[in-house]
């Protein structure tokens, strides 16, 4: 996975924060500032296809020869997160009452083509 | 997307920066939102004091650390989260006691919970914090009733009633967490409590209470799984 910075645009994960101050939120979430989303952008080319978390697998490998080869049966490749981890909030409820909860998959950590 | 023309999720060109962040600030509300399950964003119309909230806090830790303790596991376990991500969510709810009517020995209070807590929520541990004024030397017996509104009248029926002695001024806790899963079954969001003392004993509960000293119910709750469906 890498972040996006250069001009390759190829799959990678772009960096988004969203301050709670400047929307206006920040009456009624308490902690944190702010929440850092992030998403995947970048293009998929075949032979990346199936590469997070398998990239070193022989079973992987001959995947991506028979996609380059066969690009009907491949199908199409998103770059999508591979890895997310929860967004923790404590926040203020419609009673006033204060809450904590860890959300979970909120954060974008990594990206990679399916 | 036409078949062999790229994945539609990003196969398209991208908008204009400007309406990309507006488009993201957009689905970032929306997320969090729709995971918090609150149809829109609270009005605060009352903050807590931070004072008020500290303590609350501090009340909170203290009693986790004694769970811990006498359960004999290591006092840097996280006992109160266990894992997020698995489908399954978990809450922590601080409700602040909202005054109800009082006599000179009989006070009412009453938790209010929001409504998307409500009957798909599991009651893991709910524990009433009061503070206590003691009037003076001796013991001082209190009466602890959780009260619910009568199905067949505007009354309030008596749940479940505990007798307390306090010996000295400070907190003390009780556990409400089958009290409030009960009410949460019945759809109910509202806990009252009524608190009572002997003709002669003043009240030792409330008086002169600084926001610090105000009496909450710290909950840990979990989203329930609708029925049928299962998370893999």
């Amino acid at each position: 996975s890498t972040d996006c910075g250069g001009d390759s645009g190829m799959c990678c994960r772009q960096e988004f924060f969203v301050d709670f101050k400047e929307i206006g939120w920040e009456d009624w979430i308490i902690q944190p500032e702010g929440y850092h989303m992030n998403y995947c952008s970048g293009i998929c080319p075949l032979h990346m296809a199936g590469i997070p978390g398998l990239a070193a697998s022989f079973h992987t490998a001959v995947l991506s020869l028979i996609k380059a080869n066969n690009a009907d049966a491949a199908g199409d490749s998103c770059c999508v997160p591979t890895q997310r981890r929860p967004l923790s909030l404590l926040y203020y409820d419609r009673d006033s009452n204060i809450v904590k909860t860890d959300i979970p998959d909120m954060i974008v950590d990594a990206c990679g083509c399916t | 997307a036409p078949r062999g023309l790229g994945c539609p999720g990003c196969g398209l060109a991208a908008p204009v920066p400007s309406t990309q962040r507006d488009i993201l600030i957009a689905l970032a509300k929306q997320s969090i939102l729709s995971k918090l399950r609150l149809p829109d964003r609270p009005n605060i119309t009352q903050h807590t004091s931070r004072g008020t909230l500290l303590t609350a806090l501090r009340r909170m830790r203290a009693q986790h650390r004694d769970v811990a303790l006498s359960l004999a596991v290591p006092r840097d376990s996280n006992i109160r989260h266990q894992h997020p991500g698995m489908g399954v969510q978990e809450y922590e709810i601080l409700s602040f006691a909202e005054s109800g009517s009082s006599t000179s020995r009989n006070v009412r209070l009453r938790f209010h919970f929001t409504q998307e807590l409500g009957g798909s929520t599991e009651i893991l541990q709910a524990t009433l914090y009061l503070f206590w004024e003691a009037p003076g030397p001796g013991i001082h017996p209190v009466t602890v009733r959780l009260l619910q509104p009568d199905p067949t009248g505007p009354n309030m029926t008596v749940a479940s009633e505990m007798q307390l002695v306090i010996h000295r001024a400070g907190w003390a806790t009780l556990d409400v967490g089958p009290a409030l899963q009960s009410l949460f079954d019945q759809g109910r969001q509202s806990l009252t409590v009524e608190l009572e003392v002997p003709e002669d004993s003043g009240s030792p509960l409330l008086a002169g209470h600084s926001d610090s000293h105000w009496p909450f119910v710290a909950a840990q709750a979990r989203a329930r799984m609708p029925h049928g469906v299962q998370r893999r």
